[in-house]
């Protein structure tokens, strides 16, 4: 606080030489720190610390928020993403197959969350509507059927984003995911989904490494 | 708020970072590696005076030491380049007792100066 008609304290750049007045600062930071943490001098360390306690601190400190499962920090989580290969198609229907890796699905691997991303041209000024369907392998023989349908409104030319549900995300974990796409009603014809390299259809799927195997082995 | 560059001597803030290797803090300090502390320096004619109510931190205490060795300077009517806005510094440290702490100590980074 300022006494009435005293001169501000700290306007002038420092007289003292530049060396005492770093050194000034940093003994100011050191005591500034330590009194914050309620220590009159920094800690020694009484006994060695284990990695895998720095390891947890450390990831608690930049990843998920805490309370997680500290195991959850040790499983592996990334996404696949799988460009589709067209299979059968004609003007009414687009059928779209994705594969994902053995050695990704083979045991242990959770799909957490998939997308289907796809880019569509339509005339200007015009909606679609689209049923996508989602084709799984049927539990008693290698035949696929459908597992779920998902009805969208197209409404622009551009990239479109469908999530994919339970059924879907098991197809992925098991290696194979099948779509059909079938534009509705009469002006079916105008849609165009793209398939060239720029855009080619794909899903992306956020997967979790180790959560199922752990359980097993549980 | 303006950083402190060339020969200005308006109120500015002026980098300052402190290294913990060089103070010998790594040991017990896990992250960060160091701190940005930064003060406020320069000189706060009346017309820029005006942004009273800035809350009293550390930082007044630096402001205070820098007066003990500060020839008269002049302020121009009583108004002081201080921090107008900070930000908690994140410590990750080992503890006494070896434990690892996380923890955020209020308004220890000077992130803009301005006049009081």
């Amino acid at each position: 606080t300022l006494r009435a008609g005293s001169q501000c304290p700290a306007c002038e750049r420092p007289a003292i030489d530049l060396e005492s007045h770093r050194q000034l600062l940093l003994d100011m930071a050191k005591r500034s720190i330590l009194d914050k943490l309620h220590l009159s001098r920094p800690p020694t360390l009484s006994r060695p610390v284990s990695r895998a306690a720095l390891r947890t601190a450390l990831q608690r400190l930049h990843g998920p928020p805490q309370g997680t499962l500290q195991e959850d920090y040790r499983r592996q989580e990334y996404e696949i993403i799988s460009f589709a290969e067209t299979g059968f198609s004609n003007v009414n229907q687009t059928r779209l197959d994705f594969y994902f890796s053995s050695d990704e699905t083979a045991g242990g691997v959770e799909i957490q969350h998939a997308s289907f991303l796809f880019f569509v041209q339509l005339p200007p000024n015009s909606t679609q509507s689209m049923n996508v369907k989602v084709f799984a392998l049927s539990p008693h023989d290698t035949n696929l059927t459908i597992a779920s349908q998902h009805l969208l409104e197209v409404d622009a030319s551009g990239w479109h984003q469908l999530t994919l549900g339970p059924e879907a995300q098991a197809a992925c974990s098991q290696g194979h995911l099948t779509l059909e796409l079938v534009p509705e009603g009469q002006v079916a014809h105008s849609l165009v989904i793209m398939g060239d390299t720029a855009h080619r259809p794909f899903v992306a799927a956020q997967v979790r490494v180790g959560g199922k195997h752990q359980v097993h082995r549980r | 708020g303006i950083d402190c560059q060339g020969v200005s001597r308006m109120c500015c803030r002026q980098e300052f970072f402190v290294d913990f290797r060089e103070i010998g803090w790594q040991d017990w300090i896990i992250q960060p590696e160091g701190y940005a502390m930064n003060f406020c320096t320069g000189q706060c004619p009346l017309h820029v005076a005006g942004m009273p109510g800035i809350a009293a931190s550390f930082h007044t205490a630096v402001l205070n030491l820098l007066k003990a060795n500060t020839a008269g300077g002049t302020a121009g009517g009583g108004s002081c380049c201080v921090p107008t806005v900070q930000r908690p510094l994140s410590l990750l440290y080992y503890d006494r007792d070896s434990n690892i702490v996380k923890t955020d100590i209020p308004d220890m980074v000077v992130e803009a100066c301005g006049c009081s």
